[in-house]
């Protein structure tokens, strides 16, 4: 199984 | 602003294709163009648009705006518009709403619309510069068809790139399915070819509900370009005239 992550992991919040 | 599209099927095309992803948008204008940026509700999924100026004649932005809208009202108003009708944007300094017209090129019918604006306080994500380890560029068609036959069976679908090529692989309830596409080029219809560029091998999961969602964006471009790298979002890019785009940005599944 394999869960879903959130942009907010990757892309700076400005 | 002021900003005059020949053709109101383009942004009729594009805010067709997000709609369901997104609701309320700041439309953002200044010299360069028309910039989108924002997230589906679940922080899963970002769509970003770039109109650039020349895609527009004429363009006019004296200041910088945000325009807030709601993106069903817009398609509301959108439907009002013929695909070749002539589409004018305006929006006075701090505006309270937005001006829309469309010219029929062959009668002098005219019609005109305001959209009241709304304040969104919109979270702007600053998107790194990536180097993609795999990018590869299909006819949306195919990429709409791979979507939707895998979606069939599953939620999520396996992206792995090789040198060999690159295959599309889903595991679902009755079964399991998948689709391998080489590196091809059609002499006769450069469209239809398959590019792809690879620095290393990628794998990665995502869900088809959004990929699905992405391919509204097929009538806008003939072709589509996937670029992935491991842990990274995908990037889909469905390219428009004068170097305007449609991209989305979708966060991978990761194995516990």
């Amino acid at each position: 199984t394999s869960h879903q992550v959130k942009l907010l992991a990757f892309f700076n919040d400005r | 602003l002021e900003a005059r599209l020949e053709q109101a099927a383009m942004l009729k095309r594009v805010v067709d294709a997000i709609k369901d992803l997104v609701q309320d948008c700041n439309f953002d204008c200044n010299d360069s163009g028309i910039a989108l940026q924002a997230m589906d509700n679940s922080h899963v999924a970002l769509v970003s648009m770039m109109l650039k100026s020349e895609s527009f004649s004429p363009f006019r932005c004296d200041r910088n705006i945000a325009l807030g809208i709601n993106l069903t009202s817009l398609t509301k108003v959108l439907r009002a518009a013929q695909g070749d009708d002539i589409l004018t944007l305006k929006a006075e300094d701090a505006p309270d709403v937005v001006n829309l017209t469309f010219e029929s090129p062959e009668s002098d019918r005219l019609s005109e619309y305001d959209i009241k604006l709304m304040d969104i306080d919109q979270e702007h994500l600053g998107i790194p510069d990536t180097e993609y380890a795999a990018t590869i560029t299909l006819p949306s068609s195919e990429f709409s068809r791979i979507t939707r036959d895998l979606s069939a069976l599953s939620e999520s679908v396996a992206i792995e790139c090789t040198k060999e090529g690159v295959k599309f692989t889903c595991t679902g309830d009755i079964g399991n399915g998948s689709v391998s596409l080489r590196q091809h080029t059609n002499v006769e219809n450069d469209a239809k070819s398959v590019d792809i560029s690879l620095t290393e091998p990628v794998a990665l999961t995502f869900s088809l509900k959004y990929l699905v969602n992405f391919c509204k964006a097929a009538g806008l471009s003939d072709r589509v370009r996937l670029c992935l790298s491991n842990e990274v979002p995908l990037l889909v890019e469905y390219g428009l005239s004068n170097n305007s785009y449609l991209r989305f940005y979708l966060a991978p599944k990761i194995g516990d």
